[in-house]
């Protein structure tokens, strides 16, 4: 494992534990998209479903297991716990996921590696993964007040992102291995989503400001 | 059949 991929992991790794901070101490999901949240915990399910029977690393299926475990877990907090449900902008968070999945798993079962179940499952996790963060920028469009802990989640997985192409630029020239279109152009178009968000985060912290989006 | 090394990712 390189060093791209390692602080691309650490960097998710530290998103979803700024997520569940937020969630868990401060008993808060305000900002925070249930939508986005229902769709990598699908994401995860369908990506994952070898989990028990390819085994790769120990690091591998733990950190496997901590991405199932917080993403079940955040969409289980905004839908039933009875503080943190009480904050979630439900007239806010309005973007419908059948308009995510539905052509996700159409163009998974057109263009994918191999036409088998998990095979298509793998690729329409990487197709959906890739476009699950617009319904929590069309949020943070929408709040005007976007507090610290909510911008910080929505760049460290940006951030995230931006790593692994860097990792596989880096396992491009150092390893034997073919290319691999859809998980490159999925992973680019995913991170391409964030550069309007990263160009107003940048600005804002320069400046010393508080976050906003334009409308 | 080959794998794709990228299964190795998450």
């Amino acid at each position: 494992m390189n060093i791209f991929r390692l602080a691309g992991d650490m960097t998710h790794l530290a998103s979803v534990l700024v997520l569940l901070l937020k969630i868990h101490t401060i008993k808060s999901c305000a900002g925070v998209s249930l939508k986005t949240q229902e769709l990598y915990a699908l994401v995860f399910a369908t990506r994952y479903l070898d989990i028990f029977t390819h085994f790769i690393s120990i690091y591998n299926t733990l950190m496997k297991l901590i991405f199932l475990g917080s993403s079940f877990s955040i969409v289980w907090y905004m839908r039933r716990h009875k503080i943190v449900r009480r904050s979630y902008d439900k007239e806010q968070d309005t973007f419908r996921h059948l308009f995510l999945i539905l052509p996700c798993f159409l163009l998974a079962l057109v263009i994918n590696e191999r036409f088998t179940f998990k095979e298509v499952m793998w690729t329409f996790s990487l197709y959906l993964e890739a476009v699950a963060i617009l319904p929590q920028l069309v949020l943070l469009q929408r709040t005007r007040n976007i507090d610290n802990l909510t911008g910080q989640y929505v760049f460290l997985l940006g951030g995230y992102r931006a790593l692994y192409i860097l990792n596989w630029i880096y396992r491009y020239f150092t390893e034997q291995h073919f290319v691999h279109w859809i998980t490159w152009i999925s992973g680019l178009v995913q991170t391409l989503l964030y550069a309007d968000f990263f160009y107003y985060y940048f600005h804002s912290w320069k400046n010393n400001e508080k976050l906003q989006l334009p409308a | 059949s080959q794998e794709s090394t990228t299964k190795d990712e998450l």
